[in-house]
């Protein structure tokens, strides 16, 4: 089950605040579940894939296309800020909530979908668990977090232990060329010296004769 | 002309070393760079 | 202002689930408020500077040990899992809320703190704060997170550059004392073909002589 929780200000009332939490099973596509909650009451309502097709069809609207501008409306939260609109009006009598979500377009907007949301009977329960799947996810967000950050260091360490190395290998590389070379002309002079003895010798035998 | 070339030959051998002038560093990586590729 | 927000289950109602959220100034020692939550209803108070002194002289313990223990208790959360107690008893009648916080011994348990909370005339602006917090934090969180997951990839291309680099630099080591010695073999051969040149030369000399 995925989830995700956002923040949204309906444009039916931009001052009050409400939280909007999204499930599904594998890809949003299949159908989803939205809880929604102004902190004191709280409603739920599911929207089926038939649903969604019946959405998109009415629209006219590619179905894969549809479900990603649901993504981005309902899951992608501050991604989307300002990009899509929400609206809120509650039935108290009835128990009811009509919830309705459009697309922002610079010359209007056009509605993405609508569903009427039943009140629950116990919003303190739904607020507790939204707060504990916030608390669950930081848990997570924070594990990870040190992960990452151990992994950092311990790559940077490695980086640094390796960038050592090529240092080593630099210099033992230029030493070793040095080295070599004075190793070199030692024994190039002795022979040149033995060459000069010889030729020298090979003169004066040469005079003699 | 062939003189020239049999002295230089004397002195030096086919890769531009001298025979008998002690060399040095610089000299010998000299003589190492203009040698051709030999692996 | 620091906060920290955790999920806590009273001795006094092990069943039940509540938030508490600590909130203070630098550093805990100089005092922190507290907002404690079932989802419905919401209690808040303060624990002064004054307060913790007192408690950590009445407790004869070193304030600073105190105020450690403060920390484990109500900051760390589920690090510190079944260390420490909490107790609720929640007086309807006068709007307030006795709440207490004790350490886990072996054989028992101490008492570290306790202090009336007052009722929150509307706590469902407490919940949104809470939920609004809890998810400023996953936003942060999740910034980071992305964060620290670029920089590990930075990392390890920057380490697998520096490891080719240093892979790179092994191999031209190698090769240079390779080519090194096979030219000095060249040049030093040359020398001994006219070492034994000159032999040769010198010996024939000498038998004319």
């Amino acid at each position: 089950m995925e989830k995700t929780l956002n923040r949204i200000h309906p444009v039916s009332d931009p001052e009050a605040t409400y939280f909007l939490q999204i499930s599904w099973e594998k890809d949003l596509g299949t159908g989803f579940g939205l809880i929604l909650t102004d902190g004191q009451c709280a409603w739920t309502g599911t929207v089926s894939e038939a649903e969604i097709s019946r959405e998109a069809a009415d629209m006219e609207m590619n179905r894969e296309k549809y479900v990603e501008e649901l993504k981005k409306a309902l899951i992608a939260g501050e991604e989307s800020a300002g990009k899509y609109n929400f609206s809120i009006s509650r039935d108290e009598e009835n128990m009811e909530c009509h919830f309705s979500y459009e697309r922002n377009l610079k010359d209007g907007s056009f509605r993405l979908g609508s569903l009427k949301l039943q009140a629950v009977s116990s919003p303190a329960e739904v607020v507790k668990e939204l707060i504990g799947y916030c608390l669950d996810c930081l848990g997570r967000l924070q594990a990870k977090n040190e992960h990452l950050q151990k992994e950092n260091e311990r790559l940077f360490s490695d980086w640094s232990d390796v960038e050592k190395r090529l240092e080593k290998c630099v210099e033992a590389k230029e030493e070793l060329e040095v080295d070599l070379y004075n190793r070199f002309i030692l024994v190039l002079n002795e022979k040149k010296a033995k060459i000069r003895n010889l030729q020298k010798l090979l003169n004066e035998a040469k005079e003699s004769v | 002309c062939p003189d020239t070339k049999e002295h230089f030959a004397r002195e030096y051998d086919c890769y531009g070393d001298s025979y008998m002038t002690d060399t040095d560093v610089a000299q010998l990586k000299d003589v190492f760079s203009r040698m051709k590729d030999h692996k």
